[in-house]
């Protein structure tokens, strides 16, 4: 997780389409 | 008998729809490469514009991804497996579909179309000549834009990590599409009842290109000449 920061936050992220 | 079959037809002609329809209305927006025009035209200039245009469609696929009927219930580290097993894999399969109306050329995005000359300047050809060959095969099919969006999901949940946590969730999450796409050419393409079994057996070509695609573009990465956004970087890395 620590390696995936954006990945992680973008999957994390309540919106579903904007990063 | 009969009136129970036509009912149990007629319910997952619903399911069917009901999942094509979700993935036709989770699709991601066009997009744009939008190029420097102040930068030279050179395989840097080309690799820099990919690249640049990839990190932003992984944004756009990873919202995407999570209007997967079912994928946001997965644990996040099992969200995250998938998405870094087939990333490319759905990368790719939206340039193929996109190129589909191409005469031999690959269509990146709406304002990036690059032909075999231009691929071989920017040491792509190889990878140009490998996606052209899987449009090719769907063009020849006529897939249709149903049959694109639930093999792309199926893409996405058949990624083969090794590290899943759950896999019978994630196998539940691969049941439900692919019977979408078996439920879809049962009701759309009745006359030939091996399309849904031809539309799965092109995975494994595009499989292969995606692994030569994650190669080439590692190969640049370690070339440290073009520049790369962290989300395509984290994501070269996961592989």
């Amino acid at each position: 997780t620590e390696r995936h920061k954006i990945l992680h936050r973008l999957l994390q992220d309540s919106s579903p389409a904007d990063g | 008998l009969p009136q129970m079959h036509k009912r149990t037809r007629t319910e997952s002609y619903i399911a069917e729809n009901k999942v094509v329809s979700h993935l036709l209305g989770a699709e991601p927006e066009k997009v744009y490469a939008m190029h420097d025009p102040a930068l030279p035209d050179d395989d840097i200039k080309a690799l820099t514009t990919l690249c640049d245009l990839a990190d932003r469609e992984l944004v756009l696929n990873i919202g995407w991804a999570k209007h997967l009927p079912g994928f946001s219930s997965l644990s996040l580290p099992d969200q995250m497996r998938l998405l870094q097993s087939a990333w490319m894999e759905i990368l790719i399969l939206r340039v193929v579909f996109r190129s589909l109306d191409a005469q031999d050329c690959l269509v990146f995005a709406e304002d990036y179309v690059m032909d075999a000359e231009q691929a071989k300047q920017t040491g792509l050809l190889e990878l140009h000549g490998a996606i052209l060959q899987l449009v090719r095969k769907y063009r020849a099919m006529g897939l249709e834009r149903e049959e694109f969006v639930t093999l792309k999901a199926i893409a996405l949940t058949n990624s083969d990590s090794m590290h899943i946590e759950d896999i019978d969730a994630v196998q539940g999450l691969q049941d439900c599409v692919h019977e979408a796409l078996q439920d879809y050419e049962r009701s759309h393409h009745g006359n030939d009842p091996r399309r849904a079994g031809k539309l799965i057996m092109t995975l494994p070509l595009l499989r292969q290109i995606s692994a030569k695609a994650v190669q080439y573009f590692c190969s640049v990465k370690q070339d440290g000449r073009v520049p790369m956004h962290k989300l395509f970087l984290e994501l070269l890395e996961a592989n």
